[in-house]
């Protein structure tokens, strides 16, 4: 499930 | 990934290593039989480190990582959750529960009410965040919590006499790598379209704002070659 991009961070 | 965001989760990797390095001189201090001279000061002085703090990062983590088996994003970021959460969550309990190193937490000098910052960020979370859903608002809540965790640690070492190297450069890591992801935000707002996250830059400005002051007194006692000290 490709998550939004802002939660790509740690 | 760009080199600012790497360089920061490498910060603060290592914030959490220096912290765990310290953790373990405390143990493996006390396990001597002879009380060698930097033994006794690490036990006898309080270690300096807030447990508030390290209470607050266990949230943070915890209510930031809720997708860790959901959304799988690569497995750098997957072992980089698993390690913070795990440091995180176990530096709390050595403090706790482990019978030499909880000796060396002073209590009594650790008296910040960390309810009283849960209780506003869950509240602005509420209020403010991108998505009125569970997970967003946990993860805006995070953010928020993050950004004034250290406050407990910071009043503690205005408290603190002497502040040991290991906490001092610990709180410095811990600093430096939210200013490092601040570049990193930078990076990408130029360099990826509609890349616009207004809660997490705002929420990482306050955090590393909060760590001026420090930053300051860090650096003159580095220039200068004085014993780290923050005026009461």
């Amino acid at each position: 499930i490709p998550s939004d991009e802002s939660k790509d961070e740690l | 990934m760009n080199i600012f965001r790497l360089a920061g989760d490498m910060t603060h990797l290592m914030s959490v290593l220096v912290l765990l390095l310290k953790i373990h001189t405390i143990k493996s201090c006390a396990g001597k039989s002879y009380p060698c001279s930097l033994c006794f000061i690490l036990l006898e002085s309080s270690s300096g480190i807030s447990l508030k703090t390290q209470e607050l990062y266990a949230l943070v983590f915890a209510t930031r990582y809720l997708d860790i088996f959901t959304d799988f994003i690569s497995v750098y970021n997957t072992i980089m959750k698993l390690i913070f959460l795990g440091s995180s969550f176990s530096i709390v309990w050595y403090i706790r529960r482990h019978k030499i190193v909880r000796r060396s937490y002073d209590k009594d000098q650790d008296t910040f009410r960390h309810f009283f910052l849960v209780l506003p960020c869950l509240l602005l979370a509420l209020i403010i965040n991108e998505k009125f859903t569970f997970k967003e608002v946990l993860w805006t809540f995070s953010l928020y919590l993050e950004a004034v965790a250290i406050l407990p640690q910071l009043i503690l070492l205005q408290r603190t006499r002497n502040i040991d190297n290991l906490t001092g450069q610990y709180v410095f890591l811990l600093g430096a790598y939210r200013a490092l992801y601040i570049l990193n935000w930078i990076y990408r707002y130029f360099t990826e379209p509609h890349y616009v996250h207004w809660i997490t830059w705002i929420s990482g400005l306050v955090q590393t704002l909060l760590y001026a002051d420090f930053f300051y007194y860090y650096f003159s006692s580095l220039k200068n070659n004085v014993k780290l000290k923050l005026p009461a």
